[in-house]
């Protein structure tokens, strides 16, 4: 469940 | 905590420090034994080279690159599981976007950081995240165009190691 969260956590900074 | 060698200074300080002329090939090979047989390193080390990536030392952010390329190699799933997160591909975008780090970036350290990606995109196209940095970096123009690899980086990883001079 940890690792879902982070994963929906993990975004592409703005460039 | 910090990865030690025996003298107590941090073998990833050794690794990359830019007090040498040239990149110390032992060093890094320490360096990665050490984070294959730390548990925490393959979650830490990523931070650690992202910060002397950053470095405005020139010298200090091209020998992390190589160290972090290195890594990749030889350190296994859960070093490159991180690398290949957004979390830690957001580091190397802001040493490349003017946004961020990029205006006080030296050319060739940009450079590096575009050919070490895009060679990720190469090697490891199931790394969705790492594909779509790039791309991203190229729409934005930040990545004019596709660097050509060197001929050492021709061969996919894992790539042998260098011999010290």
């Amino acid at each position: 469940l940890g690792e879902e969260s982070e994963e929906r956590d993990d975004h592409l900074l703005p460039m | 905590g910090r990865l030690k060698g025996k003298s107590g200074r941090g073998l990833g300080d050794k690794a990359t420090d830019p007090s040498m002329s040239e990149q110390d090939w032992s060093a890094i090979q320490n360096f990665c034994d050490q984070v294959n047989t730390d548990p925490n390193g393959p979650t830490h080390t990523p931070w650690l080279l992202a910060h002397k990536i950053q470095s405005p030392q020139e010298k200090e952010a091209l020998y992390a690159l190589t160290v972090l390329e290195m890594c990749v190699n030889h350190c296994g799933e859960k070093f490159h599981s991180e690398v290949a997160k957004f979390r830690f591909l957001n580091e190397l975008i802001k040493v490349l976007s003017p946004k961020y780090l990029g205006s006080w970036t030296t050319e060739k350290v940009k450079g590096r950081i575009i050919e070490i990606l895009y060679s990720w995109t190469v090697w490891f196209p199931e790394d969705i995240k790492i594909r779509d940095a790039y791309q991203m970096l190229k729409k934005q123009g930040i990545i004019k165009q596709d660097p050509k690899l060197p001929v050492d980086k021709i061969l996919p990883p894992p790539s042998p190691w260098p011999k010290s001079s």
